[in-house]
């Protein structure tokens, strides 16, 4: 076992050789290189008692964990690189139900992540929010950024509202907002960005200060006792949980290059290229 | 106009706040992606007219009748995975040249891809994992990804004409390397 280098001409990540996850990110053209952990962990869902008001359920119109800790998910974990001309993978197993493929195209300035989450076990009868969570050495001062509505990049400060005095009483959710295209934390000293985009709206924070996390699947066994009166608990037609696959796209680079590359590149991921394919009766000097 | 409103009004049900939101009860979810569903389907008529009045016409021959795959997120898709040969024609929206990937599922193991220029594309061949893998009931699911690079010009489109190749050579040349490590 060795530590193992995915590399492209503009990108190198690092993979420990110990626990075979990610650990380091680079950008080869700046010459930027932080220390990056990530995985996929999961909050406990609050149950609460809906008769008291004050103690709701964690559930579809809430996000309530039981508690401040996200939990790793604790297995052998299997992961397979895999080198081609075009694109080289990493495809990391963390559990039965968590799988993520990790990567980097030819001439490409971003990771691709795409994870597979799900069916989210509750046979412990415990709901589980499930995370995506990075982990950076970023002097954050406890502030990040996330996009409003896919237009206006507004700065969040953890534990903290511009226009009130904030009594936070829930230090997870209370410090969650909605990321509908990109969430980033810098580092003004080192000057350095670290930007998340994702391919559809989600909720992330940054809960404690360089690290990211971003809720990819949930399932609850409550109802919040806010109006839909089901639990979020979606099954698919085996009668398991819902199997969930999503994509999301790193960029490393300093502070004043990060905008231009991640406004291109989410405008090319919101309005991708359209394929469509005809069955062909033809040779290729026909077609031509 | 007609077939467009459809998909129109669809997304104009799914503003509504738990549809944005995910706080809608099971069977309006159900419902929701139903409708957008539909929605869909109209809009890629009106694709396919367009594309019958801007594709090249052999003599008095239509232009094939394109096919959309939506599935190809979880490597799903009948054209891909059941032709031999195909086209792929990349719709660009955006008012200025991309780059991208086409992944493809397939169940060849080496393809021939060539661009609208006539010249032949780079391509790799990556399996499909266990989990990756659609359905795995479906009789004979892709068991390789075909990717390659995409260039189509800005608010246009670019044809890729792609081929099941047995060529051993081709096949060294696109397969990918593999090694596992349990930690």
């Amino acid at each position: 076992y060795q530590d193992m280098d995915l590399r492209n001409e503009h990108i190198s990540l690092i993979f420990d050789q110990t626990t075979g996850l990610l650990k380091q990110m680079t950008n080869l053209d700046k010459q930027i290189t932080i220390p990056l952990q990530h995985e996929f962990k999961y909050y406990q869902s609050f149950a609460g008692n809906n008769s008291k008001g004050i103690y709701e359920a964690s559930g579809a119109y809430i996000f309530r964990p039981n508690g401040t800790d996200a939990y790793p998910l604790k297995t052998n974990m299997v992961t397979k690189f895999m080198q081609g001309i075009l694109v080289k993978e990493v495809h990391q197993t963390f559990s039965s139900w968590t799988t993520l493929v990790t990567r980097l195209y030819q001439g490409a300035r971003h990771v691709e992540m795409e994870w597979t989450v799900g069916p989210i076990p509750i046979d412990d009868n415990q709901g589980k929010e499930v995370i995506s969570h990075f982990a950076t050495d970023l002097k954050t001062n406890g502030i990040f950024y996330t996009d409003s509505n896919g237009r206006e990049i507004l700065q969040r400060k953890r534990n903290f509202r511009p226009t009130w005095k904030l009594n936070q009483t829930e230090p997870v959710s209370g410090n969650y907002y909605p990321i509908n295209s990109r969430i980033y934390i810098r580092d003004e000293t080192k000057n350095v960005q670290l930007t998340v985009l994702n391919d559809r709206s989600q909720g992330g924070s940054s809960i404690q200060d360089g690290c990211l996390e971003i809720m990819v699947h949930r399932r609850n066994l409550h109802d919040d006792s806010l109006g839909v009166g089901e639990p979020l608990n979606e099954t698919g037609s085996d009668g398991k949980g819902l199997i969930v696959r999503g994509k999301h796209y790193l960029v490393l680079d300093d502070i004043k290059s990060s905008g231009r590359v991640h406004r291109d590149l989410a405008e090319q991921l919101f309005m991708a290229p359209l394929p469509s394919f005809s069955d062909l009766k033809m040779d290729f000097q026909q077609w031509i | 106009e007609i077939k467009l409103r459809t998909l129109r009004q669809a997304m104009g049900v799914a503003q509504h706040h738990d549809a944005v939101s995910g706080t809608e009860k099971q069977h309006v979810a159900y419902d929701y992606a139903m409708r957008l569903s539909e929605g869909i389907s109209m809009c890629q008529e009106v694709v396919n007219d367009a594309y019958k009045k801007l594709l090249p016409k052999n003599n008095s021959a239509t232009p094939p009748v394109q096919m959309f795959c939506t599935l190809t997120n979880i490597s799903m898709c009948n054209v891909t995975e059941l032709l031999k040969r195909f086209t792929v024609t990349v719709y660009n929206p955006i008012g200025r040249p991309v780059t991208t990937w086409l992944r493809l599922p397939v169940q060849g193991s080496a393809y021939t891809v060539i661009g609208p220029d006539g010249k032949n594309v780079p391509a790799q061949i990556v399996p499909v994992s266990k989990r990756t893998k659609s359905i795995p009931e479906r009789k004979s699911p892709a068991n390789y990804e075909l990717v390659f690079h995409v260039s189509p010009p800005p608010l246009g489109f670019a044809t890729y004409f792609v081929s099941y190749n047995s060529a051993l050579e081709v096949f060294k040349q696109q397969q990918t390397q593999e090694k596992e490590n349990v930690f």
